[in-house]
């Protein structure tokens, strides 16, 4: 989006163009481009207010807690858990991982090299053991060892999978449980490159699990993300960080004034 | 749905007598919202759109008895025509190498067995498997466990963290009484030059038979930009589209189709090695149209 501060109004077809190709929805960018000027300032700098206005941000969850990732295949989940761990390790915090994917291919391993990288703890199991029950494993060694922050993997599935939809219900319930009372959040991963389906799964996932924040990654490509106006919008749920990058350091807080600014040029 | 949208639309337009070009118009751009939240690219809509409303006003659409069935048909058929034939990747039993390229969490490492399994299936081909990703953590152990778990041979000297692996492929794949080759890499961004000339630096040495881009099939406006820089950079024969069985659109596929103009093999339907099968143009564009 070009970032014109010389007053002249904007070319609504031009501008229209660059924000569906953000992956806005046709319908958000029409009202963002549809209202009227604000007297006074650059029209690009009322249009940036604007969308910085339909966004939602909130703080990452606050130790003692539990946080519950879940997302669709390959989304960026547990490389997302190495980030997360990180920013709390440097902040003093302890940590202790949860290998809830008990499904997919080496993905107990990949956790495992993950979590010796970063100094977390890690509770796993055997391969095709229930996810709930190393979750909830996990939470009795994040009391019993009194970690600051429990984190819990979970394997990539579609929203649209309704016995996978109902698994993550379980797993939910019984981290809630065990969790007795210690605050927990749910964390949805997006990732980025993904077109209008991450706004089906965001409707989806926070109506059968609820999501308490977003984290979208690989916002280190060419993809923006721009369907977080629509979940932002729609929803009303929150971005809490993003990833940008394959490494634990490649990972920031959100910031919804930065994130608007950087889509303009 | 775009049929009963446009159905609707028609349905309300034609009680009030002749269609006029406005009202067509109007159509059109139901037409165009429908096709951008289906996540088709937006500069492949504006081509589509063109190519309809030619072909409609050509065909005196305000006479016609039906007119929503008729611009649905002009739209499918162009979407049809778009797509093209679904294409199997062209190897032989000669020792040919398929070389899996794509970007970060595609579906790579998967579908290079469902693609072992296939043409196991399918051709009597025997596969070796191999994985060039010394990045991702466990990449190497990812393969191992699932080409293991489906009986097929794979490479699991994992100590040399380089292209050591590479050196005799084709004469370690032979001595195993392999057929062919399926080659998986690292997941990269299409914009990281270094990784991307590692990438072509790779094909050259193996001159694989066919590169194929792995996409997720519910890609948004990337995907041009993507399978761009891909071509640019690398080179491929033709796509895998991933993870189609959700409720995405499947825009992607069209913006694909339209501008890069290499053929889809295959669409994943699964996590499962089975869930692969031939891409079939009918089934997505009932997805756009109804
Ligand atoms: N470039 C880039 N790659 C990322 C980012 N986050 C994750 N990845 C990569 O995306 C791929 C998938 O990441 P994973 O963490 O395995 O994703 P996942 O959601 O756990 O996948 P499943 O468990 O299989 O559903 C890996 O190659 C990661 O390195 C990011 O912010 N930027
Ligand atoms: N639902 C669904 N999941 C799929 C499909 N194909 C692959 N997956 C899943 O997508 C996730 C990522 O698959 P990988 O094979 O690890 O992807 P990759 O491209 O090798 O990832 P990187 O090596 O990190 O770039 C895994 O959870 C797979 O099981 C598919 O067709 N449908
Ligand atoms: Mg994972
Ligand atoms: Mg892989």
């Amino acid at each position: 989006l070009s970032d014109r501060t010389d007053g002249a109004p904007i070319d609504r077809e031009r501008y229209t163009d660059e924000l569906l190709s953000l992956d806005m929805s046709f319908s958000i960018a029409e009202r963002l481009l549809n209202e009227k000027e604000t007297h006074g300032k650059q029209p690009v700098d009322t249009l940036k207010d604007r969308m910085k206005q339909i966004l939602v941000s909130a703080p990452l969850i606050e130790p003692k807690c539990g946080i519950l990732m879940i997302g669709i295949n390959g989304s960026g989940k547990t490389t997302s858990i190495a980030k997360l761990g990180k920013w709390y390790i440097d902040r003093g915090h302890s940590v202790i991982v949860g290998a809830g994917d008990t499904y997919r291919a080496a993905a107990i391993e990949q956790l495992s090299i993950l979590s010796d990288r970063v100094g977390m703890d890690m509770v796993k199991a055997m391969p095709g053991v229930d996810p709930a029950s190393v979750i909830h494993d996990t939470i009795m060694a994040y009391k019993h060892r009194s970690k600051d922050v429990v984190i819990a993997d979970t394997a990539g599935r579609l929203h649209t999978n309704v016995n996978l939809v109902h698994e993550l219900k379980k797993i939910k319930s019984v981290m809630t449980k065990a969790m007795a009372g210690d605050k927990m959040a749910t964390y949805l991963i997006v990732d980025a490159t993904i077109g209008k389906n991450s706004f089906q799964q965001a409707k989806l996932f926070n109506e059968n699990i609820g999501i308490d924040g977003i984290i979208i990654t690989k916002l280190d490509g060419t993809a923006k993300g721009g369907i977080i106006f629509t979940i932002c919008d729609e929803l009303k749920i929150p971005v809490v960080a993003i990833g940008t990058g394959e490494s634990a350091g490649d990972f920031m807080v959100f910031d919804k004034d930065k994130f608007v600014e950087e889509l303009f040029v | 749905f775009l049929q009963e949208k446009i159905t609707k639309l028609f349905d309300k337009l034609s009680k009030r007598g002749l269609l006029s070009e406005q009202d067509i118009d109007d159509a059109l751009k139901d037409i165009r919202i429908a096709l951008l939240e289906a996540d088709v690219h937006y500069r492949v809509v504006k081509e589509l759109l063109e190519s309809v409303k030619q072909k409609v006003m050509g065909e005196e659409l305000a006479k016609s008895i039906n007119p929503s069935q008729f611009l649905l048909g002009i739209l499918k058929a162009e979407l049809i025509r778009i797509m093209g034939d679904p294409a199997p990747v062209k190897i032989n039993g000669t020792g040919d190498i398929v070389m899996l390229v794509g970007l970060q969490g595609t579906g790579k490492t998967t579908t290079a067995v469902k693609l072992a399994k296939y043409m196991k299936d399918k051709r009597g081909l025997k596969p070796y498997l191999v994985s060039i990703d010394f990045n991702r953590p466990a990449a190497q152990e990812q393969l191992i466990t699932l080409a293991k778990a489906n009986g097929f041979p794979v490479n699991e000297d994992i100590s040399s963290k380089g292209y050591e692996a590479l050196k005799d492929l084709r004469l370690v794949s032979a001595r195993q009484g392999c057929d062919f080759i399926i080659v998986d890499t690292a997941g990269r961004l299409h914009i990281d030059t270094a990784l991307v000339s590692e990438l072509k630096q790779v094909k050259e040495t193996l001159n694989p038979a066919q590169t194929v881009l792995v996409v997720d099939s519910m890609m948004g406006h990337d995907v041009l930009k993507m399978a761009e820089g891909f071509m640019q950079g690398v080179g491929y024969d033709g796509a895998i589209f991933t993870k189609f069985e959700g409720d995405t659109r499947g825009g992607a596929v069209i913006s694909f189709r339209k501008i890069i103009d290499k053929p889809i093999f295959y669409t994943g339907i699964g996590e499962a090695v089975s869930a692969l099968e031939p891409f079939d143009p009918d089934k997505l564009v009932a997805r756009i149209i109804g």
